[in-house]
């Protein structure tokens, strides 16, 4: 594997975003490029990342390997990387170490670290291709600021989608809390659009504590897309350029 | 009173 990005600041904010969600977990790496799904310890979230091939220059992976990866120490490694360093992640077939460079724009600094892999014996989970419901489109900081409030009234979200708009409801011992999100085009700036698309109305009630950990991806994208479905798990996705994408899955709660 | 589902529930080990 030798895979170069131009600026290490993607690999760190992707890093940054899951590490306190997945501890352990496998980069597979192949020709197509390097992807990871790991589930938390209470296997209530999920995250999905694909960092395509194209997102790299260049990017050469001759044969499929699972880099077995404790991000708590590659988060270590990656503080030594400037966000705007190039950064190569390389390795060697059947390896003991990932090795990462970091080199300095003007060219004046290398600096090279090598990890040690572990062996992890990662369940993967099938996700069918799903035709959601109810898709929402919106500015990811607005989604995190709304998250963040509402956790000071509840545990709990419910989030209900409609053609008008996109609403978040927290009802806790202090009293009620509510955010609508009402679809709109912001032709200065696409960034600030809210949109929406439906086929029928959906209502479902998530944990407030993994969004706002999912939240943690809000440098990454200007917009998030939220993807529901009545009864099935919500999908939060923060597109990156080259088609690659980080994706968030949280198991709904369901009432007793 | 809510239930949290876990995944499993819904996506089967690959």
């Amino acid at each position: 594997l030798e895979a170069r990005l131009e600026a290490a600041d993607l690999f760190k904010k992707v890093v940054e975003a899951i590490k306190d969600l997945v501890q352990h977990c496998n980069f597979d790496c192949n020709d197509s490029g390097i992807a990871l799904q790991a589930m938390d310890n209470s296997h209530v979230a999920l995250v999905s990342m694909m960092l395509t091939a194209d997102t790299f220059t260049p990017f050469r992976c001759d044969r499929n390997i699972p880099l077995g990866i404790d991000l708590t120490s590659l988060t270590k490694v990656l503080r030594a990387a400037q966000s705007s360093d190039i950064l190569t992640i390389k390795s060697e077939d059947a390896p003991d170490v990932v090795n990462l460079v970091f080199e300095g724009k003007d060219q004046d600094r290398i600096s090279e670290y090598d990890l040690k892999l572990m062996d992890i014996d990662q369940e993967h989970l099938g996700i069918p291709d799903t035709e959601y419901a109810a898709t929402a489109s919106m500015p990811a900081a607005d989604f995190k600021r709304i998250c963040s409030d509402l956790l000071l009234i509840s545990e709990a979200v419910s989030i209900e989608c409609t053609k008008e708009g996109i609403t978040f409801k927290a009802e806790g011992d202090i009293g009620n809390g509510s955010v609508t999100l009402r679809q709109h085009s912001d032709l200065e700036n696409s960034d600030k659009n809210v949109d929406i698309s439906l086929t029928e109305p959906v209502a479902l009630s998530f944990s407030l504590k993994y969004l706002t950990g999912f939240c943690k991806a809000t440098g990454l994208s200007n917009q998030v897309r939220l993807c529901l479905s009545n009864d099935v798990p919500l999908m939060v996705e923060y597109a990156l350029a080259n088609n690659s994408y980080l994706r968030f899955y949280l198991a709904p709660k369901i009432g007793d | 009173h809510q239930y949290q589902e876990q995944l499993s529930t819904f996506f089967k080990p690959k």
